[in-house]
């Protein structure tokens, strides 16, 4: 898959999330956004006692903002695990330095394919997936395909 | 004739099966 294309689908897609209009790649980067929408994706998972470990405010310090986005990450391969009984070790997890660096449009959409994976296999799944049906279908279009290679490499 | 311009009845049926597909799937399985 084209990866600006799947990036720029995905940031689409977390704009229908309250309070996210107009995100951008440089508001995820230190993962604070990342986990609050994981937190109202899952918040029986992703509880407020999970969301204390992200470091709030971590400004240009790019360690703070690595150290982060691990955790979102910890988080999210876990919840594939334990909730969806899924697994994705196959599938390949971004450099998550490129991300709180550089803010790598490439590695973000991946983490981003990640994030989707939980919204539309979470207990609630059916809200955010009306909110994709609703998008305009070259968007729709990128997204099935992200869910499809999740899923083809779950299965894989 | 699709409701949305630039789109086929065909595109508009096969993601709107996807998603349908999606939304029946027992959660928490490989199903």
């Amino acid at each position: 898959m084209e990866n600006n294309s799947l990036c720029d689908s995905l940031l689409k897609w977390l704009e229908t999330f309250p309070g996210r209009e107009g995100i951008a790649i440089h508001h995820l980067t230190d993962g604070v956004a990342m986990a609050n929408v994981l937190h109202q994706i899952a918040p029986e998972y992703f509880t407020q006692f999970w969301l204390t470990k992200i470091k709030p405010d971590v400004g240009d310090n790019w360690r703070l903002k690595v150290s982060n986005l691990r955790k979102v990450q910890q988080g999210i391969v876990d919840y594939y695990q334990e909730q969806l009984n899924q697994n994705i070790k196959h599938f390949p997890l971004p450099d998550l330095s490129k991300i709180g660096e550089h803010g790598d449009k490439m590695e973000m959409g991946q983490m981003l394919q990640l994030l989707l994976g939980c919204a539309v296999n979470c207990e609630n799944k059916q809200q955010y997936i009306e909110a994709i049906m609703n998008m305009e279908e070259r968007v729709q279009k990128v997204i099935m395909e992200a869910i499809q290679e999740l899923m083809l490499r779950e299965s894989s | 004739e699709s409701t949305k311009p630039g789109v086929t009845q065909a595109s508009e049926g096969v993601l709107a099966n996807f998603f349908n597909s999606l939304l029946s799937k027992k959660t928490g399985t490989n199903a």
